[in-house]
């Protein structure tokens, strides 16, 4: 089986400064949980 | 089959040298020789499958990458009456088995996909066949979720393929080296997949002032969802910030899906295509892999816009189950022949949606 996400992720447009990035690598593992990515203040 | 011959040969020779008495003590040996055949037959099936998989890993190591190849045995599958095989594994999966039995069988499942027993949140026996073990739940805090609010976490347990930003014209996510699909095949035309004209481009390539992202900042809940848009993808790209990320689940992994995020699920999308196999090989040799088996989307809005999930199922694991829905039913004997973009549609509570929280279970996949 497969599960395919398609989401919108803060990036840095105009005023907004914080930016998503993801935290994984092709390959890897992940459980339930586990955190893809994260977006923090530039 | 040449084993079984040589038995054969070897049952007639005896039947022979004892005159012809030994017919019947042929006979009941040939079905236990049938049966060690078809398990050695199975055991080399899977060597081969772990050997070749092995390869393509370590290609991928070195750099690798495979390549979109469409091979004879892919248009055979077509061929195939795939849906009802899979419905005839559910069903033999769902036999029960004595319970002395029950532990056995599935210490082999667990052992032949990796699975750890010691997560399940039962004891073996209870579960009464394989189809339930498989689906089975872990225990209480098995699966911790990230605290950090501003994290995005996975919904399942399984392997990552791919992942990255939807950027340019058509918005495609790429299948295998040489082959893209189209997100909006992949989660039906009247998807609210956020997305702006060319001629809203500027000239630094970003969108105008007046783009759905703006539009969204000023008020992301309202969204509506009666008069879907028919766009012209080719003409059109997604909006700065659209990412997506593919997850394969093997065999042996937890197969229910949990809430990435806080978010608000609008819209429930049935395609019920074909069920082929989705593993790495699946990948390489089959066009659209992914937008023509059956799946289930769902689909609505998140704190910073849009997000959709595609649970995509297979010919041993074809059926999804959304605890949101109990009533829900897929894998059926199709009624009626529909395209394979044609989707079944439900809203949930219209303009309202049905609230989710990061870690709540939202589908699963079971057998057949």
């Amino acid at each position: 089986s497969t599960v395919v996400m398609v989401f919108q992720a803060p990036v840095i447009i105009g005023d907004s400064s914080s930016e998503f990035k993801f935290s994984i690598k092709r390959g890897d593992k992940i459980r339930v949980g586990e955190a893809l990515g994260r977006w923090r203040e530039q | 089959s040449s084993f079984i011959k040589k038995l054969q040969t070897a049952t007639q020779a005896r039947a022979s040298f004892n005159g012809g008495s030994g017919s019947s003590r042929g006979d009941s040996f040939l079905v236990p020789g049938a049966t060690v055949a078809t398990l050695l037959m199975l055991g080399v099936l899977h060597a081969r499958r772990m050997y070749d998989d092995k390869k393509v890993e370590e290609a991928r190591e070195r750099g690798i990458e495979s390549e979109f190849q469409p091979d004879f045995k892919a248009s055979v599958l077509r061929l195939l009456p795939l849906r009802s095989i899979s419905r005839c594994w559910g069903y033999l999966t769902s036999v029960e088995m004595p319970v002395w039995l029950r532990p056995y069988v599935y210490r082999a499942w667990a052992r032949a996909f990796h699975s750890k027993l010691e997560e399940a949140a039962l004891p073996l026996n209870k579960y009464a066949n394989l189809r339930e073990f498989f689906v089975r739940a872990l225990k209480e805090g098995c699966r911790p979720i990230d605290p950090d609010p501003q994290c995005l976490v996975s919904p399942v347990d399984g392997t990552i393929l791919r992942f990255g930003e939807l950027k340019g014209p058509g918005v495609m996510i790429e299948q295998v080296k040489g082959f893209s699909y189209s997100v909006a095949s992949l989660l039906g035309a009247s998807s609210f997949l956020p997305m702006v004209a060319e001629g809203d481009m500027d000239e630094d390539g970003d969108e105008a002032e007046n783009t759905p992202m703006d539009k969204r900042k000023k008020s992301w809940w309202r969204i509506s969802l009666s008069s879907p848009k028919v766009r012209d993808s080719v003409s059109s790209r997604p909006v700065k910030g659209l990412f997506y990320c593919v997850i394969y689940l093997k065999p042996g992994d937890y197969h229910h899906i949990h809430s990435p995020v806080d978010w608000k699920i609008f819209i429930r999308r049935h395609f019920s295509g074909n069920l082929y196999p989705v593993n790495e090989r699946a990948t390489r040799t089959i066009r659209n892999l992914y937008i023509e088996n059956e799946r289930v989307v769902l689909e609505g809005l998140w704190q910073e816009g849009f997000m959709a999930i595609a649970a995509i199922g297979a010919i041993n694991i074809g059926s999804i189950e959304l605890p949101i829905e109990p009533e829900f039913r897929s894998n059926l004997p199709r009624k009626k022949l529909l395209h394979p973009e044609t989707a079944e549609e439900r809203l949930y509570e219209p303009g309202i949606g049905m609230t989710l929280r990061k870690g709540d279970e939202i589908a699963a996949f079971n057998m057949g």
